[in-house]
């Protein structure tokens, strides 16, 4: 190879490099990100998020920040302890998280007496190679992997909420095509109501029989 | 509920969700909180997704997976947005939700139904979260 030749190769070369190392500055020093976003006007959530992401954090490690300051400050009382005690008084958490990468998702289901709900799903993605922990297993879990507990996750507001719908005769609620209709269980199946699907070869089924209730879900009571 | 998307700076998305449920719920009930594509989703090739909402409903179309994959097939994250709720509402009218997305430029829109939504907001243009409100 003549001499100019690998002065030219030598020159196109360090050329590529350098457009390389602006193209990689560029997407680092993008004027586009970090980016958060999120539900709500959780504004101590996304700030938590971004001070995380601003700081070099990985997407994955904003999220769970972001989320986890949620569930401390018990967002509009849908996230974290102390909120939505089901019918027997409990409160219960569920946490998802995903990386857009590699598509490697965490989730914890129903988790009684844990409070990190986002970060115990950081564990299950993290330690494990199920997508989706439920229960008393998800709570073990997160246990063994070192977050606090078990504890109960009732707060006095909760109690008062449940106290409250206890004495209203447990209305609203969740439950369709039973009796009692308008009381505290025990439930069991209204049968008459039940009737108008098993019994498809009649013509004389009444649709009024089959209950409607309005939607419980409003800005304080939703997933 | 809380659900999250963040665009990091190597432009890496990831997303996430955290919630008590609903109250009153039946002992034993899941909603979509923990369910991939209902309450959040997201694919560094294409964008990210939140949702809030009727959960026992919403789990039943996975929302955030149709936003991704709307926007996938060239949508607006406005359009995804909208597309992914017209679809629930037309099948359940008294049906109550919103979802965020945000494609991979970090482009964001909001779309709700049955009740006026807010989501909010902080990339590098801001000084701090800014709150963006959405009609149903």
């Amino acid at each position: 190879m003549a001499r100019s030749d690998v002065l030219i190769f030598v020159s196109t070369l360090l050329l590529f490099l350098s457009l390389l190392t602006v193209a990689d500055a560029e997407l680092v020093k993008s004027d586009k990100f970090p980016v958060v976003v999120s539900t709500w006007p959780f504004l101590e959530a996304v700030r938590a998020a971004w001070r995380a992401v601003d700081n070099g954090s990985s997407a994955v490690e904003a999220v769970v920040e972001g989320c986890s300051a949620c569930e401390e400050l018990r967002c509009d009382g849908t996230v974290g302890p102390g909120g939505s005690p089901d019918e027997n008084g409990e409160t219960m958490i569920d946490a998802l998280v995903m990386d857009g990468v590699t598509m490697e998702v965490g989730a914890v289901a129903a988790m009684r007496y844990v409070k990190d709900g986002i970060r115990a799903a950081h564990l299950v993605m993290k330690y494990s190679q199920h997508t989706l922990l439920a229960g008393e297993g998800a709570s073990a879990f997160a246990i063994s992997m070192g977050l606090p507990g078990p504890m109960n996750l009732s707060s006095p507001e909760s109690v008062k909420k449940w106290s409250d719908w206890k004495e209203n005769q447990c209305q609203p609620n969740f439950r369709k095509n039973v009796v009692p209709a308008n009381d505290c269980g025990p439930y069991k199946p209204n049968n008459s109501a039940m009737n108008v699907f098993v019994d498809k070869s009649t013509e004389s089924c009444e649709m009024g029989a089959i209950e409607y209730k309005p939607p419980l879900v409003g800005p304080h009571n939703h997933d | 509920t809380i659900s999250m998307a963040v665009i990091d700076r190597m432009g890496h998305i990831a997303v996430g969700t955290s919630t008590n449920g609903a109250t009153y719920k039946i002992p034993g009930r899941v909603g979509d909180g923990p369910i991939v594509g209902s309450s959040a989703y997201a694919d560094d090739e294409v964008g990210g997704c939140g949702a809030t909402g009727d959960g026992d409903t919403m789990m039943r179309f996975l929302p955030c997976y149709q936003v991704v994959e709307s926007m996938r097939q060239g949508m607006k994250p406005e359009e995804a947005a909208k597309d992914a709720i017209s679809r629930i509402a037309r099948k359940f009218p008294d049906f109550v939700g919103a979802v965020v997305a945000v494609d991979k430029n970090g482009s964001h829109a909001g779309a709700c139904y049955g009740w006026t939504f807010q989501y909010s907001v902080q990339n590098p243009d801001m000084n701090d979260v800014q709150v963006f409100t959405v009609l149903p």
